[in-house]
């Protein structure tokens, strides 16, 4: 700027007091959501319960769980810490269960994930939280198949299956990582998860009872790096 | 950094807090319940340039590029944020997931001369 006139970042200080307070509002707004790439303020039309919000929060966090099962995560059940690698922002993902089809012996739970994220962000790391309700005592086997639309979308195809032997009600884990890393990739990432049971269980999830016992998927996501330019 | 007070106009941080209830932002932004946005206001006598920190930053490689590009330009400098830190967001997305982020730079807090 010439001497003696106002610097260019100044320019705010000569508007009026109630225009400069609704540009400011104008500049957070549009700050917070491009930042968020978010086209737009998110409607919310039903929000999660606060059980079930509460739940998932604690059971992410928790240094501990009542069943481990999976491998690739720790035994605990805790989230480990993942470091910020070169600044890129990271993500913590709540994803609760809508639930689909079922019958007498299987359910089918469906996870939709971020568009946003799924075109600008990596998976890092996702655990599927399930609460068993066990109708007795003895073991229970269940079948957990992950279920992902084919290029075509129109039929489904199985992306793992795992085996479970279920003792007792309460939470469990699985890494679904894998499974929701290659939905990022496509349009609409969506996740069905398909729970098999071998007798008339009447339901193996006590979801349908119970706010605090919604099936959720916890995923860490980081920013994908931006495409380099080389010089030679 | 100093923060505005009613009677100086030199450079300072002024205090800026955008209410989400207010914005009506309250039901898709569930923590925390504002910004502290911020901002940097007043003047900067040329005996005030330069403070510390400030050589790498965004604001100083702009004012510099204005100065080599516009031999008229004088040496004024501007009251910029020297320190900043990142506003962290639990929300839900268009897909009424739920997700936490920490956004860098967003919150001012402290503010200098170039």
């Amino acid at each position: 700027a010439p001497r003696g006139v106002r610097c260019p970042a100044c320019g705010l200080a000569a508007l009026a007091p109630t225009t400069q307070r609704d540009v400011l509002i104008a500049l957070a707004k549009q700050s917070i959501l491009s930042k968020l790439r978010l086209p737009d303020r998110p409607n919310i039309t039903q929000p999660m319960p606060r059980g079930a919000l509460l739940t998932a929060l604690r059971r992410m966090y928790a240094q501990r769980t009542d069943t481990a099962v999976s491998p690739g995560i720790p035994r605990d059940g805790s989230t480990p810490h993942l470091r910020p690698e070169m600044g890129l922002q990271e993500y913590q993902i709540l994803s609760f269960a809508e639930s689909g089809s079922s019958t007498s012996r299987s359910v089918h739970l469906h996870f939709r994930f971020t568009r946003e994220l799924a075109g600008s962000a990596e998976i890092l790391q996702a655990t599927l939280y399930l609460f068993w309700a066990v109708p007795g005592p003895g073991t229970h086997p269940v079948t957990v198949r992950l279920l992902q639309p084919d290029p075509t979308g129109l039929n489904m195809t199985v992306a793992s299956e795992t085996r479970l032997e279920v003792q007792r009600a309460g939470w469990a884990t699985l890494d679904v990582g894998q499974a929701v890393q290659s939905l990022f990739g496509q349009g609409s990432p969506r996740l069905t998860v398909e729970l098999e049971v071998a007798e008339d269980w009447g339901s193996p999830l006590l979801a349908s009872h119970s706010d605090s016992h919604w099936p959720f998927v916890a995923a860490q996501a980081r920013a994908r790096l931006p495409h380099r330019v080389q010089r030679r | 950094g100093i923060d505005c007070s009613g009677d100086s106009r030199m450079c300072c941080r002024q205090e800026f807090f955008v209410d989400f209830k207010e914005i009506g932002w309250e039901d898709w932004i569930i923590q925390p319940e504002g910004y502290h946005m911020n901002y940097c206001a007043g003047l900067c006598p040329l005996h005030m340039a330069g403070i510390p920190g400030l050589a790498a930053s965004f604001h100083t490689a702009v004012l510099n590029l204005i100065k080599a590009n516009n031999p008229d330009a004088a040496m004024d400098s501007c009251c910029v944020p020297t320190q900043r830190r990142p506003l962290s967001l639990l929300y839900y997305d268009r897909d009424s997931n739920i997700v936490k982020t920490d956004i860098p730079d967003m919150i001012v807090d402290a503010c200098g001369c170039t």
